[in-house]
């Protein structure tokens, strides 16, 4: 499903380079669940928008679903991606004039889905997260968790094979964490995959396979132990 | 220094009424170190924000040093915001233009500083915050723990006698989460008063005065103990 050969992100300020990725290779297969660790500025963020195809590598090739991705123009990857990943950004992304029902409507009405099918979707994923009482609300009405949350129902609106979320419990209290949790581990058992860029190490343990990263670097710590 | 009596403060959306604070009751003296944790959405941002002078209250009364805030008019509460209160927001608000260097001095220019003392003081700032690398790199080019760090700077900027902190370690991991715990924990130590909004029950524990919310309302848990 996912192969990084050799791949970098270079970003250049001024006269200095920033290696955000340096050299990452990684395989992950339908159906696994990864977390990845590492401190602030190593390169989770980088690292899950490169898998996400929202950016390319400077170096290296990336192959998703067996296709290069460099041979695939900006159109293509937006429809790989409408089609086949949930993204939770990690500081939401979500649209201002919409209420919280229509954040998470937005990606069945872009697919077609007709409108008593949508609003049915859209209920239920509130409720799964909570949020059944704030429908209604704009992001700017929303506490912090609240957006988080909404965040998270909408990664999941298309029922996605390849979910990616960025520190998705950041601005949760630890039992809506462990709560947000489930509902991701879910998708996992329905054979789809997941990659779970966390803070906490409880959380980050909780995943069968673990990445760290430091400096771009990327290093798998020996499976399922401790 | 600070004292809440009866304090609501309500949001109408549609035909519903969300009690986001609900007859909250606080005093803070000079020098006190407090945490405030709750469930997402319990009113926590809500009440940092008044107290920060940010927001007014629906109900009630807030003194600030002895003056009934409700006589004073917005250019009065941003001269009293910007003189006496540093305030870290949970979601930053940066300005996207300045970078990291021009974020910290802001304060300065605006509190009429000259620029070799200004200079001087980011550099240490950003030091202090690990961020002395990232001094040119403007908000979009800084990763989320990053951006965190740069607006826990910009609010010990101007050495303030009361900083409020919106969640400020969300973003980052346990070791640089400690390390800013430490930061402004130095705040106090200089007699100076804190108030720390976080989910992490180890950080609000730091704290010797433990508030909770819960659906808008405010409990103190027995100080110190457990
Ligand atoms: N502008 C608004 N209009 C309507 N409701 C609002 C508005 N702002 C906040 N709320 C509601 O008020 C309540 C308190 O919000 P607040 O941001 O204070 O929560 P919080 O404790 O900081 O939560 P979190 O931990 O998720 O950041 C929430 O239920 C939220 O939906
Ligand atoms: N547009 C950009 N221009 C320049 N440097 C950038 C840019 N975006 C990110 N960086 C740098 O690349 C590095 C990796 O950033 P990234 O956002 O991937 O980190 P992260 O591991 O997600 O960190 P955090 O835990 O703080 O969110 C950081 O050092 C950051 O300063
Ligand atoms: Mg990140
Ligand atoms: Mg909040």
């Amino acid at each position: 499903m996912i192969r990084l050969e050799h791949v970098s992100r270079l970003y250049a300020v001024g006269d200095q380079v920033v290696h955000a990725l340096d050299d990452v290779n990684l395989v992950i297969e339908p159906g696994e669940y990864l977390s990845v660790m590492g401190p602030s500025g190593s390169g989770k963020s980088t690292l899950l928008h490169l898998l996400g195809l929202l950016d390319r590598p400077d170096r290296g090739r990336y192959l998703f679903h067996g296709e290069d991705t460099a041979r695939l123009d900006d159109r293509h990857l937006a429809r790989l991606r409408r089609r086949h990943i949930g993204f939770v950004f990690q500081f939401f992304h979500l649209v201002p004039r919409l209420s919280a029902a229509g954040n998470v409507e937005l990606p069945m009405m872009l697919d077609g889905w007709p409108l008593p099918r949508r609003r049915a979707r859209v209920r239920r994923l509130l409720e799964a997260v909570g949020l059944a009482d704030r429908a209604r609300h704009r992001p700017d009405q929303l506490s912090g968790g609240q957006r988080q949350r909404v965040a998270i129902a909408r990664a999941l609106a298309l029922d996605p094979e390849l979910v990616l979320a960025d520190e998705p419990t950041g601005n949760l209290d630890q039992a809506a964490g462990h709560e947000i949790l489930d509902l991701l581990e879910a998708v996992v058992a329905q054979g789809r995959t997941l990659v779970l860029v966390t803070h906490d190490p409880e959380l980050g343990h909780r995943a069968p396979r673990r990445l760290q990263m430091r400096d771009g670097r990327l290093f798998e710590s020996p499976g399922g132990v401790g």
